[in-house]
């Protein structure tokens, strides 16, 4: 399920709020905790010019400024993330033993162009 | 690609073959519990400085690992014929460590031996005991005479108080369990010397758990982090 902050509106790329239900996907079985956790994703725009709160990378400026000469080839650079956190999980595996696991890059902390 | 295809390459990232299915819930050992929670606080704050640097490592057991198993005993009380005097209990323990995947690395395994609050408080502080733990080496044929030749010391440690739990160092005796030939288990004995059958023996089978905590470490889920150019 997704939804976004009531209060932002903005179109510019950050991070937005998403919840993974693990009973979405059918893995509330073997899955002893958590039930889900805050995974988030980046969507906006990379607009020109690129302020420095949007992480962007030199080539991501110089790709927007491109985009701006010309606009029908060249896209304007992607919201991507730039900065994940991991999450662990604690679950039941097939010999009904109990595993905790660390996952890398799970949630999404800051975007960026 | 479908929704079950994209599942399976989805789990496939996660280390896993194919949706799970147990069989039976065990209760979750409290360590375990508390090791989960520790590592869900919430916020990107969260990862404190240490665990950025290292995110591969157990803090707990200062080992590096990013998979922690509980492992449970499957073996059975042995049942001499022979009277064992000096024995209030002799039990095979067994872990089948076949959920551990070629490519990991096997960092530390720790067997935990519990006793009920009962039986520990009741045992007489004036009497020490015995606890005996043997490396299974042969399978023990019916009718074989003896233990000598199909066991191997691992520790033997002298009592004067009981305590809840015991926690034994297992880990280059599991690395060997990996080949599943080599896996025969171990054989706990305790025993209470100066008494043939102290009153406190009795009721001991149906007070012992004992689990083997193992970490090992899967070197595809632990990437280095990039530095930027």
């Amino acid at each position: 399920s997704t939804y976004y902050v009531p209060r932002i509106t903005s179109n510019v790329c950050k991070p937005r709020r998403l919840y993974i239900s693990f009973s979405d996907v059918g893995w509330e079985n073997w899955i002893i905790a958590p039930q889900g956790y805050l995974a988030n994703y980046c969507l906006g725009e990379c607009p020109f010019p690129l302020t420095e709160e949007l992480n962007s990378t030199n080539h991501a400026i110089l790709q927007t400024v491109v985009h701006s000469l010309d606009p029908e080839g060249t896209p304007q650079p992607c919201c991507v993330p730039v900065r994940l956190s991991p999450i662990s999980i604690l679950y039941y595996d097939n010999d009904d033993n109990v595993v905790l696991r660390h996952y890398e890059d799970m949630v999404v902390d800051e975007c960026g162009c | 690609l479908d929704v079950q295809s994209q599942e399976t390459l989805l789990l496939k990232a996660l280390g896993l073959k194919a949706r799970l299915s147990p069989k039976t819930l065990a209760p979750v050992p409290p360590l375990l519990w508390k090791m989960f929670q520790r590592r869900s606080k919430p916020g990107p704050a969260h990862a404190d400085a240490k665990e950025v640097q290292r995110p591969c490592w157990v803090e707990e057991f200062q080992v590096p690992g990013n998979i922690i198993r509980v492992f449970p005993d499957q073996g059975h009380f042995i049942h001499s014929r022979e009277p064992q005097s000096l024995l209030c209990l002799q039990k095979r323990l067994y872990f089948n460590l076949s959920a551990l995947e070629e490519d990991e690395m096997l960092t530390m395994a720790q067997l935990e031996i519990r006793f009920s609050q009962n039986w520990y408080q009741a045992a007489s502080p004036a009497r020490p005991f015995e606890l005996s733990l043997y490396k299974a080496t042969q399978m023990a044929l019916l009718g074989m005479s003896g233990h000598t030749h199909s066991r191997q010391m691992l520790l033997e440690q002298s009592f004067v108080h009981l305590h809840k739990s015991f926690v034994f160092d297992l880990t280059q005796v599991a690395k060997e369990w990996r080949i599943p030939a080599r896996n025969l288990g171990l054989i706990l004995e305790i025993g209470v010397p100066p008494l043939p059958e102290g009153e406190f023996c009795s009721g001991i089978d149906s007070f012992l758990e004992a689990s083997l905590f193992v970490v090992s470490l899967a070197p595809s889920q632990c990437k280095t982090p990039r530095k930027r150019r």
